[in-house]
């Protein structure tokens, strides 16, 4: 079990630099130890392309979420799931994150996205897209949507 | 690809029968403040075993329940159904497909069924983990819900690798 | 300072109440005071257009932002100060309400507002635009940008 | 209309001197990702008084001074001037505008200034409360704030009113 953990550890650790680098487009990042005898906890430390290393608490909004995302996805490929659920995670992209975002959506292999988003860009990444509406007050209604960028509904922020 | 469609009625604001075909990689759910986005994520969530209440934003099983608006009035259940695909019976059940419903009435009375048959929610949990395949909460990511790892202790972070694992 | 209390709570509520209904288009919102003989806590019960009364938890998440700056711009009309700093505040907004904040920030008199924001419709409600840039990395510059719509700068999304 | 005008130099990310023209009413700062948007606000909040490390996002004050990139060195201090209109005086000071300063060093040492005289912490509060506009942290809210007022227990709220009067 304990080499078990180890492995395990191993893929995570290998996968979060990979997805990193692949958000920044460079910089570094790896998954620190922290042990008292044995391990008592894992912490993480990155540097961003161009920058110094700093305390995680000095990163920005977005930089918190595209790194956090980094290490999500890298659990998701050493513990594959039936399918995986996103709820607006992309909110405090600015809009070239927001594409980078989506590319690492369509790069993950053998896996399915359920998202939901207010963004155009995240929208386009998707192989089909439905609109939850409330025309009748109080009562939602799902259509299903055209992904011509064109027909990208207007709500769309 | 494992996830086939979810049918949704008198869940939250689903006061009406809703199916979505669900066979695609990826799937964009959109639309205002309000619509029952989430609604229809927690709807996923709450098939597949979800018991956190407030994982779910309610107070009581009870509010799950289309609660009725200014020009409907409330309904007497919920209920999802999650239908996925059994590619060589990864799942044990022995069909092409595995349907996993949940109901809730006002009576609070409370239903599982497995392809129909009525089960424990244990039997669900025991269907969704016998893949192999991760479940819980953990591919599940609610709204705000992404910094979470990174502002979790790392004592935390040590455990959730160790579920991982 | 009880009487003082009691006249700061008045024109809370009442703010409060105007500006979720400009908010909404419509709908009920009011304070609710918990007591034990004396006041112990102050609670918020609102009602959304065309949909029942509700506990707060079940809103959504852009529901809750709006409902929470209804209440926020009543406190600083109790209490004004030099100027106000909201950061990313719209960020979970759909298109519609990020329009509908920008309004309720026009409409806001004698007060000053310094809002960091990626929504283009939040730009367009602002006198003047300074985009922050990295050009050399890892050091901020800041440009004065036109605000003329087409000049808006790509990075919003 | 108060606040006139920002100058920051050394201060997290804004390694060189940096001044912003802000006599209107609604000012928009936008830009990338990680660009220095909430640096900005930092400084600003941080002369205004703020002490709290955890608003300002750092574990010691020292992280408040450029620490370097890739292609510059850190440097020894950080410094922010607000300058404020003072239209009939109603700040007490006697000009027409009051400008307020605080400077940190890499040995810890600290400045603030009103209208370049050195003065405490708590004069600078005092001068920013003496117009008797409302002042500390509730004017402020930071990424991800403004959902507090919701959040809060109806306790927390109650003292927020009682602060507000
Ligand atoms: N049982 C219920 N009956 C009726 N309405 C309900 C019920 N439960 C929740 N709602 C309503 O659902 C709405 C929230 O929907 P939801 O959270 O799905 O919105 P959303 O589309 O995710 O929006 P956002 O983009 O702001 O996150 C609230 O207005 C709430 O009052
Ligand atoms: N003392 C310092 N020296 C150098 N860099 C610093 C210092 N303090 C913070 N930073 C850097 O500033 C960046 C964060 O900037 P900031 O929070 O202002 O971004 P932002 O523009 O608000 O982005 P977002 O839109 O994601 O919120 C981080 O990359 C951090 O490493
Ligand atoms: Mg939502
Ligand atoms: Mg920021």
């Amino acid at each position: 079990a304990s080499t078990l953990f180890e492995e395990t550890f191993a893929v995570i650790e290998k996968a979060f630099q990979e997805n990193f680098i692949k958000m920044f487009d460079g910089g570094e990042a790896r998954l620190v130890r922290q042990e008292n005898g044995e391990l008592t906890g894992i912490d993480i430390d990155v540097v961003l392309p161009g920058k110094r290393r700093q305390p995680l608490e000095l990163l920005s909004g977005g930089e918190k979420v595209l790194t956090a995302a980094a290490l999500q996805f890298a659990l998701f490929k050493a513990r594959p799931s039936l399918f995986y659920l996103l709820d607006e995670v992309d909110n405090a992209l600015d809009e070239d994150n927001v594409h980078r975002f989506a590319r690492l959506l369509r790069e993950q292999e053998d896996s399915q996205f359920l998202v939901v988003t207010h963004n155009r860009e995240t929208m386009l990444a998707a192989d089909v897209l439905y609109g939850v509406t409330m025309q009748e007050s109080g009562v939602s209604k799902v259509v299903s949507l055209r992904l011509d960028s064109d027909e990208v509904p207007v709500h769309a922020s | 690809m494992y996830l086939k469609s979810l049918h949704i009625q008198g869940f939250k604001t689903f006061e009406q029968s809703t199916t979505l075909e669900l066979s695609y990689p990826i799937i964009a759910i959109v639309g205002p403040n309000g619509s029952g986005k989430s609604n229809l994520v927690d709807a996923l969530r709450w098939t597949l075993c979800e018991q956190n209440l407030r994982t779910l934003r309610a107070r009581s099983m009870l509010d799950l329940i289309f609660a009725g608006s200014a020009t409907r009035r409330p309904v007497s259940y919920a209920e999802a159904e999650v239908v996925f695909n059994n590619p060589g019976d990864v799942f044990g059940t022995g069909g092409d497909t595995v349907t996993v419903a949940r109901r809730i009435f006002r009576s609070k009375e409370s239903d599982f069924l497995i392809d129909g048959k009525s089960v424990q929610l244990r039997d669900v949990e025991a269907v969704l983990t016998s893949t192999g395949l991760g479940f819980r909460h953990y591919p599940f990511i609610g709204q705000g819900e992404m910094s979470r790892i990174f502002t979790m202790k790392p004592e935390e972070r040590k455990t959730l690798f160790e579920e991982v694992a």
